[in-house]
């Protein structure tokens, strides 16, 4: 048990430095992130403390930071832990809601690369058009009001870029 | 593998039979307030295997289409169709709910036992049973940031 | 303590329907809201229930809305206290997050028609633009990178509104 | 009355001092991720009373500015003046936290104690003792959608 435990936290903590990094490059200068155990030798009566710092702000608690830079701590952690157990696609709702424009771009990139690999799906859903302007395709719900019901339409974006190049 | 489409019948606010798709790799789910994009995925995570008591209603039947139009004696059934492609294969997998509010799981087409479904699900890597990281409700990522130390611990023991 | 607590409460209440209805109303019909005591003979050891249907919607409860139906429900409910208790101001630290662009106008033109009263001063913290070009003043503020703080940059919308015109 | 200006003086990310304003009726405060506007937030909120447990740092000296430029000797205070304006008049409110974290209280430049200076802002209406309704933080809009019913009867016993 106490085995699986830090395998798990050590893939993760690998990983989440490097994702954390990603998200946050600006010019090529890049935030840190760093998982630790409060206790390596009792892991389970200690905590895991998440820290993660901006690029050129200095060491603050997870608390101390606005809004849009947890978010960005935590979708980084949610890669991180990802990359431990993959699944084959992740749907996510709304997680953009924090995010100024850059940072909303840098995550919609991210996403992007990753779904160009080829290994894992999204399914994003948004209210910035700067997010799901970067999809490869989108689902638009709205609403029928006289059957009230939800009712979709569904467009391939890629293929439109394509036709228009 | 992928989604490569979802077929709903009846679910929340999707009256009536609904093909949504095709998925490809990255797909953006847009729309107004209140138009059915977190119904949707909550759809995904019904077909999946999710609990009720993890999705946003209180019991199975609170799940089928209901309209002010109803006369009441409406006798509705809710499915979710999720067919999923690995391999080039495609695998059909659907949960229903009854109009009784019973459940009920199918693969390709045959009723099966909840843990086989589960089962097959896992075969493709969907792990409902152990970890829901793949799937990110609305306003989890807040909660996320906001964890304590001890709750890391406990995330990442349900993890491992 | 019972009469203040009932005076509280009938003032919120006539405010909350008022109120609702303005920031949802869509072609002349706004949607419905109202608060009810779940034992008027009893108020303190029993809750108030909180109702609000959008436009065209079934009665539903609060947990079944969606998350910008909800928001538009909680701002009502602020704008109803603050009828009862009013302050000079109200500060606001976005708000908007899960508003979609119709509900951000409605949000922002309800908050600027208030404002325009002369009873009541606005500083709402926003990412959306369609939230904050609606607004009468801006406080932009940004990172001073090397001196690690912040910096603040003031405009007047009116003021150029007016020169343009 | 309203708010006319805000001066800042080391306050959290503001280094320095800092005029803002002048705020009009309508005033949208924006900037990127980090940049400092809920810090303005917590600046005001500082500055008409709120108690330090409930601004987002863990004891007033968190509150005074700090940068990895400094050598560690810096001595530093901070405070938040709200230049608050009714029927023509102007009147001063200002807080500061000593380097040592001490706190002080002036009107119109005038130490007061803490019941003074809150008494003077009930004048003008603003009741930071009772009922927090016009300031709202970030995330408290969905708190607020989340309350059960007997949450809101404790609030409206707050409010009455
Ligand atoms: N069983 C049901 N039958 C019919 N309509 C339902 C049912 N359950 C929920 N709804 C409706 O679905 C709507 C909520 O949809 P949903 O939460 O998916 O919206 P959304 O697109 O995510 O909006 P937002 O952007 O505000 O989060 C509500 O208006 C609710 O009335
Ligand atoms: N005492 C302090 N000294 C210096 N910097 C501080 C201090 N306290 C907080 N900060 C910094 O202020 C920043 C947070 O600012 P704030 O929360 O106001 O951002 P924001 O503009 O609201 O961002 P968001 O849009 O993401 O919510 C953090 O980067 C933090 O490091
Ligand atoms: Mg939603
Ligand atoms: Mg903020």
């Amino acid at each position: 048990r106490k085995e699986r435990f830090l395998e798990a936290f050590n893939v993760i903590s690998e990983e989440i430095t490097k994702v954390y990094t990603e998200l946050t490059e600006v010019d090529g200068i890049g935030g840190t992130a760093y998982l630790s155990l409060e206790d390596p030798s009792e892991p389970f009566l200690h905590g895991i403390k998440y820290n993660a710092m901006p690029p050129a702000k200095r060491f603050r608690d997870m608390d101390q930071l606005s809004g849009g830079e947890r978010t960005v701590a935590a979708l980084a952690l949610l890669f991180a832990i990802h990359k431990f157990r993959p699944s084959p696609f992740f749907v996510m709702d709304e997680v953009d809601a924090a995010l100024d424009n850059v940072n909303v771009t840098r995550v919609a990139d991210y996403i992007r690369m990753r779904a160009q690999e080829g290994l894992l799906q999204f399914v994003v859903i948004s209210l910035k058009d700067n997010f799901y302007e970067r999809a490869h395709g989108l689902v638009g719900i709205f609403r029928d009001v006289s059957l009230e019901c939800s009712r979709t339409v569904t467009l391939d974006l890629e293929k439109h870029a394509a036709e228009v190049a | 593998g992928r989604i490569k489409r979802l077929e709903l019948q009846n679910f929340k606010s999707y009256g009536g039979k609904q093909i949504i798709g095709p998925f490809g790799d990255f797909t953006a789910v847009i729309g107004p307030n209140g138009a059915g994009k977190s119904n949707l995925m909550d759809a995904i995570s019904f077909v999946v295997g999710l609990q009720s008591k993890e999705l946003r209603g209180r019991q199975l039947k609170d799940l089928i289409f209901r309209s002010s139009n109803d006369t009441g004696d409406e006798e509705r059934s809710a499915s979710v169709t999720l067919v999923y492609e690995n391999d080039g294969q495609e695998t059909k997998f659907m949960r229903c709910i009854s109009d009784k509010g019973i459940g009920e799981y199918r693969v390709s087409g045959r009723v099966v036992k909840a843990e086989v479904y589960h089962e097959q699900l896992k075969r493709f890597g969907i792990l409902t049973k152990a970890h829901l990281g793949f799937l990110v409700f609305q306003g989890y990522v807040s909660e996320l940031a906001g964890k304590s130390p001890m709750e890391l611990t406990t995330l990442f023991e349900q993890v491992s």
